[in-house]
């Protein structure tokens, strides 16, 4: 463990509570993509689904199990308790579009052809391209709540930072996961656009518009 | 070895 992935787990963390606090104290999920949602809880199923083979320390077991219980819950906010503010029509990104691609990607290109390694690249392959639905909905809106890019920050910085641990870990360890860099780096450059704006005017004290 | 260090992250 180095201090860039534990302030990326720490961050990834972060985003998650900030989502699920932001939804319970507004009692709205208005500006959130249940599509992505959707999306991301469907990563944490299929990559955690190791929980039940590999042991590898508390620390890890217990993270993945918030990450699980949270994605859940955050669902059950959107589409049961908070579903009268749910903005489905703005949240129309087609997800089979990312779904097929990321499935078919991971039956090609993975370590080892078992169900449990399919999944776990599939995950990775969805995981950077899950945020888009949300990156979609707030480009249609035109428009983020301070608290939602609070949000996406955290969780974009969350694999910028997995980007310096997989450098450290390349030339500290002699580990790199091409699979895991490559998706990474794609889902690193998704946010850069909203990091720009983040920096530019949210932490200005300015609320995220998007230029017209 | 490789897989396990994979299975290490989050």
């Amino acid at each position: 463990m180095n201090i860039f992935r534990l302030t990326g787990d720490l961050s990834h963390l972060l985003a998650i509570l900030i989502l699920l606090w932001k939804i319970w104290k507004t009692r709205s999920c208005s500006g959130i993509s249940g599509r992505s949602q959707i999306l991301f809880a469907t990563v944490y199923t299929a990559r955690y689904l190791d929980l039940f083979t590999n042991f590898v320390s508390v620390y890890n077991s217990v993270m993945k199990i918030i990450f699980i219980a949270a994605a859940f819950a955050t669902l059950y906010l959107i589409y049961v308790k908070f579903k009268a503010t749910y903005d489905r029509n703005h949240d129309t990104f087609r997800i089979e579009f990312l779904l097929a691609p990321c499935a078919l990607l991971a039956l090609i290109l993975n370590h080892e052809f078992t169900i449990l390694e399919v999944l776990w690249t599939f995950s990775i392959y969805l995981e950077s391209v899950a945020i888009l639905p949300q990156l979609f909905l707030v480009s249609k809106t035109g428009e983020a709540e301070t608290i939602t890019s609070h949000y996406l920050f955290a969780l974009g910085s969350y694999r910028a930072l997995y980007l310096l641990n997989w450098i450290y870990r390349y030339y500290f360890e002699g580990f790199f996961d091409l699979i895991a860099i490559v998706a990474g780096i794609v889902q690193t450059v998704l946010y850069c656009d909203f990091f720009y704006l983040y920096i530019t005017r949210v932490i200005k004290g300015r609320a995220l518009k998007l230029p017209a | 070895d490789e897989k396990e260090m994979r299975h290490d992250e989050l």
